[in-house]
């Protein structure tokens, strides 16, 4: 199974 | 004061569309270079990154860095108001709350003017989890070409684009390749992404194992860029 990623974890967001 | 003249409303209706697909407002940010915007869908799984150089207007005029909240939908439907082939003017002062836009037919017989209220927004806005998303989409990148598979509830399906060759629409398929790679992305915001597409000729797709897709447009030639990012599906 699979879950979505989400781009938090790979961009520092301000 | 800012103040831009476009030639031809095309290029913006295009990428109105290309953003509107993915977020409800944004933060327009203008600058002697340009006109830029960043802002991720409410579900932070994907990004918009847009660039349209100040080359893409004549004339270009900004005395000083604005950011300009604009709605997304209410700019679509006034640039619906305008003719393809028209002139468009977009007008704000640096300290006002009110974009002007104003539209003109090539020999001037008509002119229509409009004046959007900016809003703020609010960077930090809490997101809002989806709760459904679409079938999975599989990238699979080798020497031996990129492939797109989805397995579905009832059925499965492929496509396979060779290096060399050409994809069915005859347009050529170019990769550049490091290490081969395979990830996992929902369609639906690929389908999203290709809103964009009536802005190029071209799409370029960069993929790096567990990293975010990187789908960019180019805008005409040299004024400027739309990219996409989106996180992948990880293995539980």
């Amino acid at each position: 199974a699979t879950t979505q990623g989400r781009l938090d974890s790979f961009f520092k967001v301000s | 004061m800012f103040e831009a003249r476009m030639s031809d409303t095309t290029v913006m209706k295009r990428l109105m569309d290309a953003i509107t697909t993915l977020i409800d407002d944004g933060s327009f940010d203008i600058s002697s270079k340009g006109i830029s915007l960043q802002a991720m869908d409410s579900s932070h799984v994907a990004l918009v990154a847009m660039c349209l150089r100040n080359e893409a207007f004549d004339p270009f005029r900004c005395d000083r860095n604005l950011s300009l909240g604009i709605q997304c939908k209410q700019m679509g439907k006034i640039l619906k108001c305008s003719a393809n082939n028209d002139v468009m003017t977009l007008k704000a002062e640096d300290d006002g709350d009110v974009l002007n836009m104003v539209f003109e037919s090539p020999n001037g017989d008509r002119m229509s003017e409009f004046a959007m209220k900016l809003t703020d927004i609010d960077i930090e806005q809490s997101c809002r989890d989806l709760s459904n998303f679409g079938e999975s989409v599989t990238i699979c990148v080798t020497k031996d070409g990129l492939k797109f598979s989805v397995k579905g509830d009832s059925s499965n399906a492929s496509m396979k684009f060779s290096q060399n060759g050409a994809g069915d629409d005859g347009n050529d398929v170019s990769i550049d390749l490091n290490d081969p790679c395979t990830l996992t992305f929902a369609v639906k915001y690929l389908n999203h992404f290709t809103k964009a597409a009536p802005l190029s000729e071209r799409v370029t797709l960069s993929l790096s194992n567990d990293t975010p897709l990187v789908v960019e447009y180019k805008i005409g030639d040299g004024l400027g860029h739309i990219r996409y990012y989106l996180a992948p599906k990880m293995e539980e």
